[in-house]
């Protein structure tokens, strides 16, 4: 319980930028899986190079981030993941579920 | 003595609900239902779509546990032979019931809402959802099309109905026939709103003048937000009234003066649904079992409103993720009593749209929907499933989510 309370969630998508099959792709063609954590204070996603047949991600394969400081941004539209050091993030990203 | 369970999920109804702060929306059954319950208001979703949100919840399973992404496989034959929370409710001598849309039907339900797994009797599904993905919607040509904003004269649909009045009238009905029985009953009753097409009946849109409608407050796609995070809202786009628009895929954006009635509509279908809640509600109290059942109000998944220039669900934005979450527990967290007075009196938005409810207490901490099975299951005095090993395929009975009982004794004032 003194853990920091964190929500998991992911989204799947077919490719790097949007396509027609990008919000429900099947199960074959998913090519990338984002992964976000959802604290009181942030959230970090990280979008991860993901195998359908193995159903394994590659954590190496990043293909994009996401960053969000929610007191200063509630809605969640200065993605600041570029420009802080966030290897804290990075360290609890891989120790997800 | 016995405790049941009546669990209430929404489609696609985002944290737009007078108690979760939304100032433009009249939601009073629900807000009713809330003052009297603990409200969770940063609860998410595991994955923004329909079928692995509901898999994972009603499993208590990680999308990469159930391993189901998209709408094209079932769980108990592609990942493993989960044991589901009505399935577990089945097995402690529960009748369970489902109406509406619980499981999401088709391959991702065997077809068959997992009956007889999960349900004592086949689920229903209410006869005149078939028209939902017809056209049904008159157009300023007088013709009918699939239009996304499809406000109805009641009376002239087919059977004079929509899909969540007949799913009410079901639940009512299976409520009564439950009211005297010593065997307690687990009902999961789905309603299909706010979630498109807004077939809705029409007299809802007046509770939402579009002169006093905004567009989201970040209308614009964020510069830096990398286009993977991107959702092109196909589903949106697909319907007549939006192709005659000719939007630019995949940014858009949609003329504004539609972005505002798709707000006006959505605003509108969650007041209908509302009114369904608290027709059900209402029931219940009426039957005498509003004393012995639990309460449970969630939704599958969110769905962006224009912010970020984002339409539906499928993304990670805390709009297609963040959900309600409310649990009434009678004895446990039953507030503002009165004797003798109705705990959940219909509240007709239509003629006492002024009637606001205050939330009784809030948990602010940050939970999730895998958290609720085992909740529910250890409300009603089951016990919860035990936390899943870092493997669990071979585990018929686990949970990864949190017994969240513990908050209910942690409180804060609303």
């Amino acid at each position: 319980e003194d853990e920091e309370a964190i929500s998991f969630s992911q989204y799947p998508r077919p490719a790097d930028t949007p396509q027609v099959n990008s919000d429900l792709p099947d199960l074959k063609d998913i090519k990338v899986m984002g992964y976000s954590l959802r604290s009181w204070d942030y959230r970090y996603t990280l979008w991860l190079g993901f195998n359908p047949q193995t159903f394994q991600v590659n954590v190496s394969d990043v293909h994009a981030g996401e960053l969000y400081m929610l007191a200063g941004d509630p809605g969640q539209d200065e993605n600041i993941y570029s420009e802080p050091d966030h290897s804290v993030m990075m360290r609890k990203m891989a120790s997800l579920p | 003595r016995k405790r049941n369970v009546l669990f209430i999920m929404a489609d696609d109804l985002r944290t737009s609900l007078g108690c979760y702060g939304d100032p433009v929306v009249k939601s009073p059954n629900i807000d009713q239902l809330a003052s009297k319950s603990q409200v969770f208001l940063d609860a998410y979703a595991q994955q923004a779509v329909c079928a692995p949100s509901r898999t994972s919840m009603l499993t208590s399973r990680r999308p990469d546990t159930t391993r189901l992404y998209d709408f094209n496989s079932y769980w108990r034959v592609h990942s493993g032979n989960y044991t589901t929370m009505p399935q577990y409710f089945k097995s402690r001598g529960y009748y369970t019931m489902s109406v509406g849309k619980v499981f999401h039907p088709g391959i991702a339900s065997n077809h068959t809402d997992d009956y007889p797994y999960s349900w004592s009797i086949p689920a229903y599904h209410p006869a005149s959802f078939r028209f939902e993905k017809e056209k049904m919607c008159k157009g300023e040509d007088g013709k009918l099309h699939a239009n996304l904003l499809c406000a109805v004269n009641v009376t002239e649909q087919p059977g004079g109905t929509l899909p969540d009045m007949e799913s009410t009238d079901e639940a009512v009905r299976l409520l009564k026939t439950r009211a005297s029985d010593d065997v307690p009953f687990f009902l999961a009753v789905g309603f299909h709103k706010p979630h498109i097409p807004f077939r809705i009946p029409q007299e809802y849109l007046s509770l939402y003048p579009i002169d006093q409608m905004t567009l989201a407050p970040d209308p614009n796609v964020p510069k830096l937000l990398p286009p993977v995070a991107y959702n092109p809202w196909m589903d949106v786009r697909k319907r007549d009234d939006v192709q005659k628009l000719n939007v630019s895929f995949p940014y858009g954006p949609i003329p504004k003066d539609f972005q505002l009635r798709i707000r006006q509509h959505y605003y509108a279908a969650v007041s209908y649904m509302d009114a369904q809640v608290g027709r059900l509600l209402s029931a219940l109290d009426e039957l005498g079992l509003a004393d012995s059942t639990m309460v449970v109000f969630t939704s599958d998944h969110g769905w962006s409103l224009g912010e970020h220039g984002e339409w539906a669900k499928y993304s990670n934005f805390d709009v297609t993720t963040r959900v309600p979450l409310i649990f009434y527990v009678p004895g446990v967290n039953r507030f503002n009593e009165w004797l003798g007075e109705f705990t959940f009196s219909f509240v007709d938005v239509l003629t006492q749209s002024e009637l606001s409810f205050k939330n009784a207490k809030v948990g602010r901490n940050v939970v999730e929907l895998v958290d609720v099975f085992p909740t529910v299951s250890y409300m009603a005095g089951l016990g919860a499933p035990e936390p899943c090993p870092d493997v669990s395929f071979q585990e018929k009975l686990c949970t990864e989510g949190h017994n969240l009982a513990y908050t209910f004794q942690h409180r804060e004032q609303g």
